[in-house]
């Protein structure tokens, strides 16, 4: 049974959840089950992105302000080549787009879990060079945890749920870009069958952003309070939330650990696209890789 | 502090880092 301050932290960290991220887990199921009227555009090939780019032009993060992106202007300019040789450059090009395309909503999602630490009880009394430190090691783990939620094995909702962009197509692009969404495929679908809701999800996020073990923190011990206070609420509202599965709350506490592996996996690949593409990251982005880890 | 530029100024205030 929850203290009424355990409570009052459950409905503050799920409402803060809510407002903060422009997809849920609640939203995403219902568009991946077919119950919405609109079923989405289905990206299964290259032909299919770039019609996706033209009619989902609004709802691209990349395209929201009309950018234009520096590799398209570049690779448009005008030689004569054969016809294979054309093609395999507008597939790069469409390759590069698409790298794009996920960083942009990996910075819209970092700034949607910014918005959501700053409204969780007490993080903003917490000193503001932890504050960076903790979201610094958290975005992705985060990130991925909430990628699950628009996942199912087949692929993965893109453009505010008006895309769904194939596991398969995904995995035919040329390497590295084809080893990017696999693992997070595979975590996804473990992570899945635990059947969480967006209000369990809430707290499990909260718990990862509140971790009292990120490298560079100054106040530890009013980290790990917070951090404290966040997992008990957590094991509380799962057993309350989910009677049945008893274990539910420690299988959800290893995935803290896959996480972190996953995060450390997906650096290495950022890193190896960096030196080998030539091509640009968000400064965000760069930010937070910097010295990670 | 210049290190994390952008997250120092997402968590001050909520400026969009598309915009930058």
């Amino acid at each position: 049974c929850m203290e009424g301050d355990g409570k009052t932290l459950v409905r503050q960290i799920h409402d803060a959840y809510m407002k903060s991220f422009t997809m849920n887990k609640a939203k995403a199921r219902l568009i991946l089950t077919g119950k919405t009227s609109e079923p989405p555009f289905i990206i299964h090939d290259m032909d299919t992105f770039q019609l996706a780019e033209r009619t989902l032009a609004a709802y691209m993060a990349h395209m929201v302000k009309g950018e234009r992106l520096e590799s398209e202007s570049e690779l448009r300019v005008e030689h004569v080549t054969p016809a294979v040789e054309c093609e395999e450059l507008q597939q790069r090009e469409a390759e590069a787009r698409l790298f794009h395309c996920c960083q942009s909503t990996s910075v819209e999602t970092v700034t949607e879990l910014t918005e959501f630490a700053k409204a969780m009880p007490d993080f903003q009394t917490l000193d503001l060079n932890d504050q960076v430190t903790l979201l610094k090691y958290a975005v992705h783990e985060a990130l991925f945890t909430l990628l699950a939620s628009c996942m199912n094995k087949d692929g993965l909702l893109v453009a505010r749920g008006r895309g769904f962009i194939t596991r398969e197509f995904l995995k035919s692009l040329r390497r590295p870009f084809s080893d990017m969404m696999e693992p997070k495929f595979q975590f996804a679908t473990r992570f899945n069958s635990m059947d969480l809701d967006d209000s369990d999800l809430a707290l499990f996020v909260a718990a990862i952003i509140c971790c009292g073990d990120r490298p560079g923190l100054v106040d530890i011990p009013v980290v790990e309070r917070l951090q404290e206070s966040i997992i008990q609420a957590l094991r509380h509202h799962l057993l309350a939330n989910h009677p049945d599965d008893t274990f539910l709350f420690p299988r959800l506490l290893q995935k803290l650990a896959d996480l972190r592996e996953l995060v450390t996996e997906h650096a290495q690949l950022i890193q190896e696209i960096k030196t080998l593409e030539d091509t640009s990251l968000h400064p965000l982005l760069q930010e937070i890789y910097k010295d990670m880890y | 502090k210049e290190k994390h530029k952008i997250l120092h100024q997402l968590l001050q205030n909520s400026t969009s880092p598309v915009d930058l």
